[in-house]
Formats: C-alpha cells, sequence, structure tokens
C-alpha cells in the first residue's frame, strides 16, 4: 500500500519496530484466491534465510512451478477437492488449477499483510508511491481456496489444517459466509485450533454495512476487522450545465471527454427496464444513450459493470449516485469508460437537475490523487456492523483498520476491474471491501509478534485493541460514512488501529484455551458441540458457574432485558502487566445515564511483569429502556503515560 | 434426488477411536465404507478438525450421524470474499 505506512505512522516509527531479521522470523499464511508470484510485492531482497521452523511447500500446478516461490514468498499451496466435488472439474482454460491468482484479490490481500517495499508503485498513475506491505520482512505463504464458484468450506478447513502443519504465526482470512454458530462455522473451527497452536488469525468483518447485525466471523478467538477511509481521495469533479459542480471519486485513466458538455440522461430515462436506473446488462435503449453521459444508481450489479453496460449501449460516460445504503461513500473504480461516483446527497441534487432542465448538460473532470483528506478515518458506509447476532455478549466488531481505495499488488491475469471486457493489466491495483483491512490488521499483528515473541493471540490482539482510537483530536468520535454522523463502538469496535501505541501497550488482557472452553460451556454447548470446536473430551463441569461477562474480552457487552430481568450485571476481567511496573487508574465515560457503571478496585499496582490483576465492572440498568436501545461508554485504565481503553455497548433487548 | 451426493464435514471423536486402528485416517475411511462404498474421502484433517469431509447422499449422511465415534456431520457450506 502507498499511504497506510504513512496513515498509520509506521514510516516515522519505524526505529520501534522489530528489525528485519526478527520479522522475517513471523509467517503469514493467506487464505484467499492465489498469489501472483511476480509481482514485485514479492521480491526477497534484503530478507535472510526461511526460518528453519517453516515445513510448508509451493505447489506446482497450472501456470504455477514451485520454482516460483522464494524467500518472501515461502509457501504456495491449493485445495480444490471440494470446489470440484461441489461443481465438477476445474475449467483450466478459465482458472488455473494451482496456487496461481487468476483473479487478484488474494494478490492484492497478500501484498497488503506483508508485501515488500515497491518504488514508484501506481494504479494507472493514481496513488504513486512506494508500496509496501504492514510486515514488510515478514514471510508469506498462500493458501488458495476461493475459486470463481466461491470458497468452500471442506477446502478452507484442508488450507487451515495445512497452514497449522506448516507452522505459520498468523493467519488472514479475508472471507466470510453466513451467521452460524460456532460449532457449525469452519472458519471458527478451524481458526480455534490454529488459535491453540499460538496463531493469531484476522479475519475480515463483511461488507454488509450499514445494517446492524450484519457482521461475520465473530468468535472471540478470531480478531474480526472493520473498515475505514484513508486520508486520501481521488476526485472527479461532476459539472452541470446549470453551473453547479458537484465533488465524486474516479480511477479512470483514459482519452478524456471533449471539453464541451455533452447531453445527459438518467438511466431510468433511457432504459426498457422497470429497474432501469441500476444500468444493468441489456437494459439500456442505445439510442436513447449513444453520445451521452448516463446517471444510474449504485446497488444490485457491480459497480464497473454499471460503467461497462453504458460504453457497450454508447454512452460516453457515466455519473453514478450511491443511494440511500451507500450514503456519502466514495468508492473509486478503475471504469473502462469516464466516470465519476458521486454520495447520495449529491446524487439527488444531481438528479434533481436532471429531471428539471429539458435539455441537461454535464461533464467531468477528473483531479488525479489527493492527500491530507479530513476527516479521516471514517467507518465505511459498508463495514459491517454489530451488535454481535451469534453472542451478544462479546462486543464486535474488534477494530477496523484502512479498507477504502487501498493500492496494492494485482494478478497479471485480469485487468483493475476483473471484468472479461478489461484488457488493461495493472502491477497494482486500488479496491475496497473489509477483505483489505483485515491483511492490514494481519500485517501488523505480525509486527508486533516479531515484537513480542512470547505473547498469546489474545495478548497480541488486546494490545491491538486498547491503544486503538475511537475519537479525533477535537475530541468527536470517529464519523459513519453512512450517515455523516458520528459512528459507535457497535460500527468500530475498540477503534481504528494504532500499531505504533499497540507496540507497548502496558496492560493486556490475555486469554488462554481453557477460557475459551469456558465460554462454551457459558453459551450451555454440548460435550460434543465443543468436542466439535474443540477436539477434545471436555465436559463443563457442573458445580461450576459460567458465564459470557467471565470471557476476558477486551471490550465490554452489556445486555439488559427489556422486559424484566436484573438491572445489575457484572463482568470481570484480568489485566496483565506487559510494561514496567506501574499504578493504573481507572476511569469511565458513557453517553447516556441511563446505566451506572462502576469498576472494582478503582486502582491496580503492579510491580513485576506478567503480573496479573483482576476487577469487576458493575453495570447498573438505572431505568428501563425499550427494546433496541443502546447506551455507549469507555472504560479506560491509565498510569499517566499508557493508555488501556475498552469500548463499552449496552443494549436492552 | 435421494441418489444425489453433496458434500459433508464429519466431525469424530478422537478419543473414542477404537483400538484396532493404527492411524485416525483408518478409522475415518472405514467409517466412511460403513455407509457408502461409492463414497470417496476428500480431504482426512488432522489439525483443524478431527475428521474428514466426503460426498454422501443426506441417507448416507443421516446413517453415518449415528455410527459410534461420529460428533456432527455438517453439510458443506459457502463462503466468500469480502
Amino acid at each position: 500500500t502507498t499511504r497506510t505506512p504513512e496513515f498509520l505512522r509506521l514510516d516515522k516509527n519505524a526505529a520501534l519496530f522489530p528489525a528485519s531479521s526478527a520479522a522475517g522470523a513471523v509467517v503469514i499464511g493467506v487464505l484467499d484466491t492465489g498469489v501472483w508470484p511476480e509481482s514485485k510485492s514479492f521480491a526477497d531482497t534484503g530478507l535472510g534465510p526461511v526460518p528453519s521452523t517453516w515445513k510448508g511447500e509451493c505447489e506446482s500446478g497450472t501456470n504455477f512451478s514451485s520454482k516460483l516461490c522464494n524467500g518472501k514468498l515461502i509457501g504456495a499451496r491449493y485445495f480444490a477437492n471440494g470446489y470440484e466435488a461441489a461443481l465438477g472439474p476445474i475449467d483450466e482454460s478459465k482458472e488455473s488449477k494451482s496456487p496461481r491468482d487468476d483473479d487478484g484479490h488474494g494478490t492484492h490481500t497478500a501484498s497488503t499483510v506483508g508485501g515488500s517495499a515497491v518504488e514508484k508503485a501506481s494504479m494507472l498513475g493514481y496513488a504513486e508511491g512506494t508500496a509496501r506491505g504492514m510486515a514488510s520482512f515478514a514471510r508469506i505463504a498462500a493458501y488458495k481456496v476461493c475459486w470463481l464458484g466461491g470458497c468452500f468450506s471442506s477446502d478452507i478447513l484442508a488450507a487451515i489444517d495445512k497452514a497449522v502443519e506448516d507452522n505459520v504465526n498468523v493467519l488472514s482470512m479475508s472471507l466470510g459466509g453466513g451467521m452460524s454458530d460456532y460449532n457449525r462455522d469452519s472458519v471458527a473451527i478451524g481458526a480455534f485450533a490454529a488459535m491453540e497452536k499460538g496463531i493469531l488469525i484476522s479475519c475480515s468483518a463483511g461488507n454488509a454495512g450499514p445494517s446492524a447485525f450484519s457482521l461475520s466471523n465473530v468468535a472471540p478467538w478470531i480478531t474480526t476487522v472493520g473498515a475505514g477511509t484513508l486520508d486520501r481521495d481521488f476526485p472527479a469533479y461532476v459539472s452541470l450545465g446549470n453551473g453547479q459542480n458537484y465533488s465524486g471519486v474516479s480511477l479512470f485513466r483514459g482519452a478524456p471527454l471533449p471539453g464541451s458538455l455533452l447531453p445527459f440522461v438518467h438511466a431510468a430515462n433511457a432504459s426498457n427496464s422497470s429497474s432501469g436506473n441500476l444500468c444493468m446488462m441489456g437494459t439500456l435503449i442505445p439510442e436513447k444513450v449513444k453520445g451521452k453521459i448516463v446517471l444510474c444508481d449504485r446497488g444490485v450489479n457491480p459497480r464497473v459493470q454499471k460503467g461497462e453496460n453504458v460504453k457497450a449501449a454508447g454512452g460516453l460516460g457515466m455519473v453514478l449516485a450511491n443511494t440511500a445504503a451507500n450514503g456519502e461513500e466514495l468508492v473509486a473504480d478503475a471504469h473502462l469508460l469516464p466516470a465519476s461516483t458521486v454520495g447520495q446527497k449529491s446524487g439527488d441534487a444531481i438528479k434533481k437537475y436532471l429531471f428539471s432542465d429539458p435539455n441537461p448538460t454535464v461533464t467531468i473532470f477528473f483531479e488525479g490523487t489527493k492527500l491530507g483528506i479530513q476527516p479521516s478515518p471514517v467507518v465505511a458506509a459498508f463495514s459491517s456492523r454489530g451488535p454481535n447476532s451469534i453472542t451478544p455478549g462479546i462486543l464486535k466488531p474488534d477494530l477496523i483498520a484502512p479498507g477504502v481505495n487501498v493500492l496494492a499488488g494485482w494478478s497479471g491475469g485480469v485487468g483493475p476491474t476483473g471484468l472479461a471486457d478489461d484488457t488493461r493489466r495493472v502491477e497494482f491495483n486500488i479496491i475496497s471491501g473489509t477483505s483489505m483491512s483485515c491483511p492490514h490488521v494481519s500485517g501488523l499483528a505480525a509486527l508486533l509478534k516479531a515484537a513480542h515473541p512470547d505473547w498469546s493471540p489474545a495478548a497480541i490482539r488486546s494490545a491491538l485493541m486498547t491503544t486503538a482510537y475511537s475519537t479525533y483530536p477535537n475530541g468527536q468520535n470517529l464519523q459513519d460514512l453512512a450517515t455523516g454522523k458520528p459512528s459507535t463502538p457497535f460500527d468500530y469496535g475498540a477503534g481504528h488501529v494504532d500499531p505504533v501505541a499497540a507496540l507497548d501497550p502496558g496492560l493486556v488482557y490475555d486469554l488462554t484455551v481453557n477460557d475459551y472452553l469456558d465460554f462454551l460451556c457459558a453459551l450451555n454447548y454440548t460435550p460434543s458441540e465443543i468436542s466439535s470446536v474443540a477436539r477434545r473430551s471436555f465436559t463443563c463441569d457442573a458445580k461450576k458457574k459460567y458465564s459470557v461477562t467471565d470471557l476476558n474480552y477486551p471490550s465490554f457487552a452489556v445486555s439488559f432485558d427489556a422486559v424484566g430481568g436484573s438491572n445489575v450485571i457484572k463482568h470481570t476481567r484480568t489485566l496483565t502487566n506487559v510494561g514496567a511496573p506501574g499504578t493504573y487508574k481507572v476511569s469511565l465515560s458513557s453517553d447516556n445515564p441511563a446505566v451506572k457503571i462502576s469498576v472494582e478496585p478503582a486502582t491496580l499496582s503492579f510491580t513485576q511483569t506478567n503480573e496479573k490483576k483482576p476487577f469487576v465492572v458493575t453495570f447498573t440498568a438505572v431505568s428501563t429502556m425499550p427494546s433496541n436501545t443502546n447506551v455507549f461508554g469507555h472504560l479506560e485504565w491509565s498510569d499517566g503515560k499508557h493508555v488501556v481503553g475498552s469500548p463499552i455497548g449496552v443494549s436492552w433487548t | 434426488d435421494e441418489t444425489k451426493k453433496t458434500t459433508y464435514i464429519v466431525h469424530m471423536a478422537k478419543s473414542e477411536m477404537p483400538e484396532e486402528f493404527e492411524h485416525p485416517s483408518h478409522w475415518y475411511d472405514s467409517s466412511l465404507k460403513s455407509v457408502s462404498d461409492s463414497s470417496e474421502m476428500l480431504y482426512a484433517y488432522n489439525n483443524a478438525i478431527h475428521g474428514f469431509s466426503a460426498q454422501l447422499t443426506a441417507d448416507e449422511a443421516k446413517s453415518l450421524k449415528n455410527q459410534p465415534g461420529i460428533l456432527a456431520v455438517l453439510p458443506e457450506l459457502k463462503y466468500e470474499l469480502h
């Protein structure tokens, strides 16, 4: 990526992070669409010998030789048995039966997580700079599990199975399924086994936002990552015949539009379909579109496909208008024709002009790359949101990281839009999704692992979460792109990742396998359900009282019953000192007096490293609130130097 | 269609593996063969779960679920990129 190292303050604080020798000992496994090994992001210049613990392989197959791996890309495997069993033999003229990435997604995530530095990287001139992964000295192992027809759970489990055997240290999975209980979710089950081996598993939260309860990958042993914006934009102004200008974004590169204003038409008025506004394939009437710029609404079909359809119908350009589902979120695309994406408000204003002027005209001005956009980060509208529908007592997502308009490596087998008709080839592409934010956190976790090899996956996640920030320097909460209003912990979890602060968190909320077993007991899992998840005979102690509120998680999700029940809920936590001796004092804040929060004890003194101190947080509902009411707060321990923060989400259900 | 086979992931309780089997994969294979002559194992898992995946008819899956040592027989799920 060309901007996130600066945005995350990695570049200016490089000296604080482990040397290349330590970072080179960390292996990050990426489960995705495979890898394009020829990408400069996988050059191994300056890297030492492969870690002696590594047991992985570089498998050969269609268009892929085992010799393509090197000191950076140390493993590449593919898993297609489940895919072929479901959909028949792979058509090798369409996709490679090998670790070769024909899609681009896997190369993008793998280079984001740990790509080597590549100078003067750009996508068609946009976002130019030195591209590098978050852990640029770490090793990468690609496990191809996603194919043209999807990613099948039998293949995903097989890849996790191998990755554990290969001895990866971090697993990055930018994929998800529906909302299944943990004992039916292969990602959750495989992740449990990996966690048990000391592997940190980072997964994307999903792109089903801004709807509530839209998260995937919510098992507490998984780090769940939502997406935020960078301070970078790619403006493309829509200039109307009435003299009004509206700002949008675009990654279009090609022959510019004529300097003069062009005829402008709403797709709904140039279509043979009742949903003509969406510019679906074959719905635009060429006679009504030819030589014009067409306004299409976002939604249903891929954004770049709308542009392709306008172009196919003879249109000269496209204005793509967000609807309520996306609000003011501006996701840039490398359209095949001159096009600009505008927010809902601008889109509405442009439509008003289109419907009121008998001869509407328009043109688009492309302004390239702009940095320093504020406010940033902003929670992406598409980023999936809490509350957690599987276990309301665990607050998810855990945190957010850059996931909008991210530049990273790309497959040489496909154009930047991924469309079959896109014959352009790029070394880097700019795309968006929680798929992009997940590998940021995976790479940063690898950096922490290199700096603190003895930390457990839970300790690393805790460090990332308790040092994350949820406000701008002016004290306002991070904004939500879907609404333009302040966001909440159900949108950003603990906040936006701050890797420099995470290096020295002071205290961590640690967790062991036994803690997770107790958690499963608290969920009333049967012995066979526990065994399915944890691969062992384990019977919950009938005499022991298990509670989700006792899981030593770095955040707090509290559920009150709106129609009765207890108005007092206690959460128990234990902090472990990973810094110097010190005395930490607690502070609390809440956005609503309906819940009284207290902590006992209010001061914790640590005299040595790894010392543990418990505390209890009591949440008291002062008044009964209607169902679906949410109250948010923040709990912070500080010794004056470190701030160990936790988000609080209180719901009435 | 009763003969239609789809993929299932079979979770097994390793602690219940009969002593006659030297390796879990032999036990998995025997369990599969006990319900289906024609099904072949897609994967035998060693680390992520104790068990295997295979294509089975609904009846075969139901029958397998009742075998000793079987914890769960779960239909395959499709995941998607984010």
